[in-house]
Order: structure tokens, then C-alpha cells, then sequence
């Protein structure tokens, strides 16, 4: 997710967000999610995912133009996090996931 | 084929539920679809219990005996129905509630309220996958959830989304020929997926994803089933 313009020169990234712009919008998402946190650490931990995530909703946006992408209850979670609780389909070859048991015959669609 | 298609318009689905922090997509996907069959065959919608499944379902693939139903830990939509078949059938919502967590099967066969007498999988093809949500009422599949975590509203159409990567059950309830892009100021034809994240997620609930070119997967595992009334 590094930014292709702007290179990260200082070694320490996660103390440049605290008093930042994002920190601010982290403040508001927290805000219209109800969400807390149980440490400074944890505050400081997710604080550094939203980051991320706020640049993948961007990227998101610039692949997929026609849906609208941002800030979701889901930004504070990396996306094994996301996934992990979130979806759920148990991993299988689709190559048969999908043809377990009958298979339906195909239907007339022609008008 | 009409052009646009709903179901939520004909009160063949429930209210979006949300399945918290529990990997229980595939149970909201089953029961999704059962509850569709039911109206479908007799004009009754219930609201059906995720929790059976989460709680007592642990059938596996046949063809791949590592891939099976797990509580929050995962689970597929078509051993989901081969356990309903066996079992007897679902319990509604109010009788067996979801509470988002693992616990013991509290399954009593006396209270079941649609049975599950057949299901089949549908052939990879957008029209055939068309003509029986149409026919049949909505439809199980399965998706490439990665463009899900940050969505808002509109109809996604990623640029570049895996086929295989499947990670996450939704239901299939409608379609649409034109969904307006705000930012391409064009119509897309897409898909209507109700998702398991609660109303504040996406579109009310609800997920558009664009059709016709098997975007993220969503022609490649879907399925449908037949339901039959508990005497």
C-alpha cells in the first residue's frame, strides 16, 4: 500500500498519524460506530489499520469506479481480520464447491 | 426474462440480519434461500433459524472431506442442505434465535418449520442462474468478498476481482438492467445480493454487483432448493 508519489522517508510511520488529518477521520469513525478501544496501544494498533484501509478503500475506488468505496464499520480490521469474522464460505475447489449433488437441467430462455 | 426482477418486491425475503462477529455467511445464505423456496410454495414468508446450523450442522463435502460446516469457523451452503435434509428441516428465527456464538445443538425436531426435501446446483451460466432465481425464488452463492469491506453503495464492477478466490455466502434476490453510476454518469445491468452485515452496511443491507461477466465469482456457486411445509 505504499504511496507510488509520496515515499516514506522517516523510520517511524504510526506516531505521524497521531494529530494527523487521519487521526481526525479515525476520531469520527469511531464516533459513528461505537467503537472503543481497551488501550492506548490498541487505540494506537488500529489507528495504523485505518490508515491502511483508507488507502485500500482508495485504490478500491480508482478499480472499481462505478460503486462508491470509503470508510466502512469494517476499517479498523486488516483483512484477514475481515474475513476471519466477517464472511465465512468454507475454502474448497469451486472447481466442484459448486456442483454438489444434482445438477440442475437447463432451463429453455430464449424469449 | 423480464428485464428487472425483485423478489423483495413480490415478500419473498426477510429483513437483512447481521451475523456479527461469527463466520456464519453460510448459514445466512441457507437460510436465505429456504426461506425464498417456502414463500415461493406457499406465500408464507418465515424468518428461519441461522442458529440451527451454526449450532448443529456439521456436514462435510462430499468431495472434499476438509471442507465442512463449522459454526463461526465456516461452512458451505450445499452441505448446509444435505444436513437439513437429514435433520428434517429448519426451526424458525423466534424458536431457535441467533446469538452470534458457537453453543450446543438445542435442535427439536418437533418444532421445524420448512423442511428441505431436494437442492441443486446450478449450472455456471449467467442466463441459467437468471431463469431459476426467476423461477425458483432467491438463490445461494458464494462471492469474492474483497471489495465488500470498504463498499458503500452503487454498482460495484472492479476492474480486476479472482474468480476463485469464493470466501464469502450471500443470496442472490433480483436483478436490474439499469443501475445508475454516479461517477460514470452510465447505466450498468447488475445483480441485487442481500448480504449478512446488518442494514448500516452498503445499500441498506445490500450489495449491487454487476452483471455479466462472472464479477468476483458469482456464477460459480450457486445453488437452490426445494422446501416443503412441516405438517
Amino acid at each position: 500500500l505504499e504511496d507510488l508519489t509520496i515515499r516514506q522517508v522517516t523510520e517511524d510511520r504510526l506516531p505521524n498519524l497521531l494529530g494527523s488529518h487521519t487521526e481526525r477521520k479515525f476520531r469520527i469513525f469511531m464516533s459513528d460506530y461505537g467503537k472503543s478501544y481497551s488501550t492506548r496501544e490498541e487505540y494506537v494498533h488500529r489507528l495504523g489499520i485505518f490508515a491502511k484501509n483508507v488507502l485500500k478503500a482508495a485504490e478500491h475506488q480508482m478499480m472499481d469506479p462505478s460503486a462508491v468505496h470509503g470508510v466502512t464499520q469494517f476499517s479498523d480490521l486488516t483483512e484477514e481480520e475481515f474475513t476471519k469474522m466477517y464472511t465465512g464460505l468454507a475454502d474448497v475447489d469451486t472447481g466442484h464447491g459448486g456442483v454438489v449433488g444434482a445438477e440442475a437441467p437447463k432451463l429453455e430462455i430464449k424469449g | 426474462l423480464p428485464k428487472d426482477f425483485d423478489w423483495r418486491d413480490k415478500g419473498a425475503v426477510t429483513e437483512v440480519k447481521d451475523q456479527g462477529k461469527c463466520g456464519s455467511c453460510w448459514a445466512f445464505s441457507t437460510t436465505g434461500a429456504v426461506e425464498g423456496a417456502n414463500f415461493v410454495s406457499t406465500g408464507e414468508l418465515v424468518s428461519l433459524s441461522e442458529q440451527q446450523l451454526v449450532d448443529c450442522d456439521k456436514a462435510c463435502d462430499p468431495k472434499d472431506k476438509k471442507a465442512c460446516d463449522n459454526g463461526c469457523g465456516g461452512g458451505l451452503m450445499t452441505n448446509a442442505y444435505k444436513y437439513l435434509e437429514k435433520a428434517g428441516g429448519l426451526e424458525e428465527e423466534k424458536s431457535y434465535p441467533y446469538t452470534g456464538k458457537r453453543g450446543h445443538c438445542k435442535f427439536d425436531p418437533k418444532k421445524v418449520a420448512v423442511k428441505v426435501v431436494n437442492f441443486t446446483s446450478i449450472p455456471l451460466d449467467e442466463d441459467q442462474i437468471t431463469a431459476r432465481l426467476v423461477q425458483h425464488g432467491p438463490l445461494s452463492v458464494g462471492i469474492n468478498a474483497v471489495f465488500m469491506q470498504t463498499y458503500i453503495g452503487g454498482v460495484s464492477c472492479p476492474l480486476i476481482c479472482s474468480k476463485k478466490r469464493l470466501n464469502h455466502g450471500v443470496l442472490l434476490v433480483g436483478y436490474g438492467s439499469k443501475g445508475f453510476s454516479i461517477l460514470r454518469l452510465s447505466n450498468k445491468p447488475y445483480w441485487i445480493i442481500k448480504n449478512s452485515w446488518g442494514k448500516k452496511w452498503g445499500d441498506n443491507g445490500y450489495y449491487k454487483l454487476c452483471r455479466g461477466h462472472d464479477m468476483c465469482g458469482i456464477n460459480s456457486m450457486a445453488s437452490a432448493v426445494v422446501t416443503q411445509v412441516s405438517s
